[in-house]
């Protein structure tokens, strides 16, 4: 917790007060701002002369919260081969994201619109690449563009995590990433931020994402307002940080900017957490310009801190650095990076030091973990590639197997520290194997290369397989990044980071391994005839047999009642809460799948089929009136404002509120008569002198038209043309233009109200009769067409119908 | 099945000798040199309007002679990679 600050920084922005992640300026106390941005801004680091881009949709440069830091040079439509970035728009927004990472990046302070940027003085661009075919080539245009001028390219996609993708950067971007990292910034490397893995969809493991597994991006990963594991984030060795950004329906929410000069609270994951760092990079640039792109590592290694956040595998490598799967080394300290990048000496050069593993196929053999082994001095023999001190460690494998999801493989450095290079995956049912797939590891930043690194890899069959077809082992490469002498030369630089110092262990948990935990065993008591041990959840009461319903007491909860059988649980499972007091699990209201209490509004998720009111804390089949069901969360989530029924997303509307109006899925002000809301300029223009409401400004684009004009074929006319006459329309306040019969030029009514017909025709009693004659009118059956009325079916008028009435 | 991919008629090609050389090379199997990619020396993209925008196949025609030029070092037809926002 931050205690409130004598000279704090107060914005006169609208959203100022909910950037909870920035401030704590509600002194509601449930301040979490430990990323102390308003700290590094104090020290006057607001991000200037540093530029910044967003490889995304694109950017709605002329955003009001954007507008003035925006920079045109930093920006390029790589989709529309052109210079201006701007998104494109259309009724679903979906080219939203883009602007919404820009703001959180470079909005600026102060100007009474929305949101205050991290580095709210830093320049902001946009490279418009994802609306269109994305290929190699096109993201390697984007990775490459203006490489001396701009400084941090920050992107917040990639691959599928479809659970079974396996993709990564193409070889034209891999060598726009080595030249931007070789000649960017004059040589000092451009800095690539990256949102790590997300799981919007179960089953994915971000190590099968190239973009974060590489060592020149700098990945970045998330956690919620409590410290908690987002429901989307995936665990990966090569996540280096993390920010906050949303989480579940009672976390607080990350604002920025929108789409259309608006603002949101709807950007999410880890799309949030990139932008967020590279505004902290931003500051460290502006505190010092001349670290590299590796100092800028070293910076973030050094000064994030584990804080609050909740992991079960933190744990202290052997350089001292805390560091887990879920957020690498903690929580970015923007203000410790400042003070450490002012004072920064960089880092002695990268060496590479590879070694190959003997070309020896080994079976991976289901149920049991296959290991392999390395031995390196770090390559003592070779001065220029002698790694000491490590940085990046890359393991390339080539693996065939028959279902690649049921593979797990763990790196064991030789100081012993285990980095999860990759996971289970149900959902990859691929018998490519890894072709020489690279997974990385930061986990052992700053231990000793020298000595034997251990490759396990386990296979754990999740379907049925033909047991005869076994994975192999082909070959593997470590590949060992770092520096032959220590980075942080003691003798001229202090380099114990403030951030040490900070650091605040969560109760309990630091100092031990977790699988430490699992060994302590309870204290042995004697209990009546049965002796043998109590189960570990039995309380001090002991036990009548071995297992968790034998207990006389628990120490966590007691599940169940006497009717149908009671038993220990060390939490209570879904349906249940905890009584604390009592403890015992107590069954939550119907149709709540967690609650925290018994009563129907006290339900914090809901079974499947029902979604949360999140207000009322109940389950609902149907949400209420300008919320929608939103899937993924299972809960009702507000529509838009102005929204009062929308679909599937709080931004596309089916209906508005009062005083609104739909534009496609968009809920706009209704104008007043004689004018339309304009889309684009997010204002109301003027129709058509004609037109009393309308679509667009055009003729054509007439609802209805204004007084003393009347609607002729979806124009408004001060008066019927030739062929028209003026009739009342059925629903319309006014007359419309209706058409004459066939063939009649003028009238003033339908039917037989011709006053003028076309050439060639006759007008007769009214109607127009075509020319023809027909010479035997008489004989043949001028009779028959009189009896039977046919001229009066304008089928058969040609029929000699002028000659027979002109006979009379 | 592994997922199919989308071959779009855009290319990169590796030519040594600089733009002339590469708009030669175009314009003799009939595509447009879109120029270097970012800043990747000898690299440039080239786009074949003869050629379907998207197919599941990597068609052939006479604008495959070029993989048989000496003068192209490689050469790369573009997919389309599937990129979602995090």
């Amino acid at each position: 917790y931050i205690r409130t600050d004598q000279n704090f920084i107060y914005f006169n922005d609208p959203k100022w007060s909910n950037m909870w992640y920035i401030h704590c300026s509600d002194r509601s106390g449930r301040c979490r701002s430990e990323m102390n941005i308003l700290a590094a801004w104090q020290r006057g680091y607001t991000g200037k002369n540093v530029v910044v881009t967003i490889l995304d949709d694109g950017i709605e440069r002329n955003h009001p919260d954007l507008a003035q830091n925006y920079d045109q040079l930093a920006s390029y439509d790589v989709n529309g081969n052109d210079h201006d970035p701007t998104p494109r728009y259309d009724s679903s927004n979906e080219n939203k994201h883009g602007t919404r990472c820009a703001g959180e990046v470079a909005a600026v302070a102060n100007n009474s619109h929305c949101i205050v940027g991290i580095a709210y003085n830093a320049r902001i661009g946009g490279i418009r690449m994802l609306d269109g075919d994305v290929t190699d080539v096109v993201e390697a245009k984007s990775l490459g563009i203006r490489p001396d001028y701009i400084d941090i390219y920050s992107a917040s996609w990639g691959p599928d995590d479809d659970g079974k993708t396996v993709d990564g950067p193409g070889p034209l971007a891999k060598q726009a990433f080595e030249l931007g990292i070789k000649k960017g910034r004059k040589g000092l490397g451009s800095i690539f931020v990256w949102a790590s893995g997300n799981g919007g969809r179960q089953g994915d493991h971000c190590s099968c994402d190239g973009y974060t597994n590489s060592i020149y991006t700098i990945s970045i990963s998330s956690t919620t307002e409590n410290g908690n594991k987002p429901w989307y984030l995936e665990v990966c060795s090569s996540t280096l940080a993390a920010t906050y950004s949303s989480g579940e329906f009672y976390d607080r929410k990350i604002v920025t900017t929108d789409l259309r000069q608006r603002c949101t609270d709807g950007h999410t994951g880890t799309s949030v957490s990139a932008p967020m760092v590279a505004g902290v990079i931003a500051l460290a640039l502006e505190a010092n310009p001349l670290i590299t792109w590796r100092d800028v590592q070293h910076l973030l290694v050094k000064t994030s801190r584990p804080v609050h956040l909740k992991a079960s595998d933190w744990k202290t490598n052997a350089a001292g650095h805390r560091v887990s799967h879920l957020y690498g080394f903690g929580l970015v300290d923007a203000d410790a990076m400042v003070v450490e990048a002012k004072k920064w000496r960089s880092v002695p050069p990268q060496h590479v030091c590879t070694r190959t593993s003997e070309r020896r196929t080994k079976y991976i053999r289901p149920d049991q973990i296959l290991n392999s082994t390395i031995a390196t001095s770090g390559c003592a023999d070779h001065p220029d590639q002698h790694v000491v001190y490590l940085e990046h460690v890359v393991v390339r494998v080539l693996i065939v197997h028959p279902r690649r999801g049921d593979l797990q493989i763990n790196l064991i450095s030789p100081a012993g520290t285990r980095s999860q290079l990759l996971a289970k995956r149900l959902f990859d049912n691929s018998n490519e194997g890894f072709r020489n797939w690279e997974f990385m590891t930061v986990h052992c930043w700053g231990e000793k290369a020298e000595g034997q690194w251990t490759l396990e890899i386990l296979d754990s069959p999740s379907q049925l397989r033909n047991p005869e077809v076994l994975g192999k082992l082909k070959e593997w490469t470590l590949i060992l990044y770092g520096t032959s002498e220590h980075p942080y030369n003691s003798h001229y630089s202090p380099h114990h980071s403030r951030s040490r110092m900070l650091e605040i262990p969560s109760p309990g948990q630091e100092r031990k391994e977790p699988d430490l935990l699992l060994q302590e065993t309870p204290d042995e008591e004697e209990v009546d005839e049965y002796n043998g041990p109590c189960h570990t959840e039995c309380g001090d009461q002991g036990c009548d047999g071995p297992e968790a319903d034998h207990c006389l007491n628990c120490i966590h909860f007691s599940l169940g009642n006497i009717k149908s059988g009671r038993t220990c649980v060390s939490y209570c499972p879904l349906g249940y809460h905890e009584d604390v007091e009592a403890r015992r699990c107590r069954r939550c209201y119907r149709g709540c799948e967690k609650c925290a209490g018994r009563a129907h509004n006290q339900c914090t998720s809901c079974r499947r089929g029902l979604y949360l009111c999140a207000e009322e804390h109940t389950c609902v089949e149907m949400c209420p009136l300008g919320y929608f069901p939103d899937e993924i969360q299972k809960q009702c989530l507000p529509c838009h404002e102005n929204c009062m029924m929308c679909l599937r997303d709080a931004d596309r509307c089916t209906a508005c509120n009062e005083g609104y109006s739909l534009a496609g899925m968009t809920c706009v002000p209704e104008c007043a008569n004689g004018t339309f809301f304009h889309l684009e300029e997010m204002k109301c223009s003027a129709c058509h002198l004609s037109c009393s409401t309308c679509t667009g400004p055009g003729m054509e684009e007439c609802i209805q038209c204004a007084k003393d004009f009347l609607l002729q074929e979806w124009r408004c006319v001060p008066a019927c043309t030739e062929g028209y006459y003026p009739g009342e329309a059925v629903g319309l306040p006014q007359q419309i233009c209706r058409k004459c019969e066939e063939n009649c030029l003028t009238c003033h009514g339908a039917g037989r109200n011709c006053t003028k017909c076309r050439d060639g025709y006759s007008l007769i009693s009214g109607t127009c009769i075509i020319n023809a004659t027909c010479n035997n009118a008489d004989e043949v059956f001028c009779e028959m067409v009189k009896s039977n009325r046919l001229c009066e079916k304008k089928l058969f008028r040609q029929f000699c119908c002028r000659t027979c009435l002109m006979t009379g | 099945l592994p997922s199919r991919n989308i071959y779009t008629n855009h290319w990169a090609v590796r030519i040594s000798g600089g733009r002339e050389e590469a708009d030669k090379l175009a314009t003799k199997y009939g595509y447009n040199n879109l120029g270097q990619i970012g800043s990747l020396e000898d690299h440039y993209h080239f786009h074949h309007s003869k050629v379907v925008r998207r197919s599941a196949f990597s068609l052939r025609g006479s604008h495959s002679f070029i993989n048989m030029d000496p003068k192209v070092h490689w050469i790369q037809q573009q997919v389309v990679k599937s990129r979602v926002k995090r």
